[in-house]
């Protein structure tokens, strides 16, 4: 998979 | 998502509510630090940056939302809002909490994960939240005794960053790639700080007796 936005969390 | 990281956001959530009900239901944020509230407030408008470039879920544009509009509203109450500015307590509230918000800044501008505009700030606001609960915590060992609804309020706001601990480990064990150390280092550092309020909190409640911190 595409390096998941790093910034997924909140 | 996984159900460490719902737990923490559902009880980050909840330590909002808690707050709000406090200051709606009593009219009133004695025992409330000002300061943290504000830092907050800054910890979210630095976080958030990306609100509207950076679309990951209808979720967390929408607890992003939440997060920025009630700390923005939990400031203007108690800065504004005759009947709640009254009863705040600017001789207890008396942190230096832009010293915070300077070595935080300064901070991220050292440490980051890439040195871009969005990720300075995002680092910055991770640094800055570590530490933000510091003049809250410093009102509560001055004020006293501690209502209720405050207890309650720093509790589920240490608690919230403890379960993203456990969030982390899961995603580090499970996802190939995961690594977030300028998270996880300082979620560690901000749920350390919680560790004596957690203990009275966990005495208090354990002898159904006041919460207090000494002194």
């Amino acid at each position: 998979c595409s390096q998941e936005s790093s910034k997924d969390e909140l | 998502m996984n159900i460490f990281r719902l737990a923490g956001d559902m009880t980050h959530l909840l330590s909002i509510l808690v707050l709000l009900l406090k200051i709606y239901a009593t009219k009133s944020c004695s025992g409330v630090s000002r300061k943290t509230q504000e830092l907050y407030a800054i910890v979210f408008l630095a976080r958030y940056l990306d609100l509207f470039t950076d679309f990951i879920s209808v979720y967390n544009t929408f607890m992003k939302i939440v997060f920025i509009a009630s700390s923005l509203a939990i400031v203007w109450c108690i800065r504004v809002h005759p009947m709640v500015k009254r009863s705040y307590d600017k001789d207890l509230d008396t942190f230096r909490h832009y010293l915070l918000v300077a070595a935080s800044f300064l901070l991220a501008l050292f440490l980051h994960e890439k040195f871009t505009f969005l990720e300075i700030f995002w680092a910055f606001s991770i640094y800055l939240e570590a530490v933000a609960i510091l003049p809250q915590l410093v009102l509560l060992q001055r004020s006293g005794n501690v209502d209720n609804l405050t207890g309650q309020y720093v509790f589920f706001l240490g608690a919230y960053r403890g379960l993203y601990i456990l969030n982390w480990i899961y995603r580090y064990l499970t996802e190939p790639r995961f690594t977030r150390w300028i998270a996880c280092v300082s979620g560690v550092v901000q749920t350390a700080l919680y560790a004596d309020f957690f203990y009275y909190y966990f005495i208090s409640w354990k002898n159904n007796s006041k919460l207090k911190l000494p002194a």
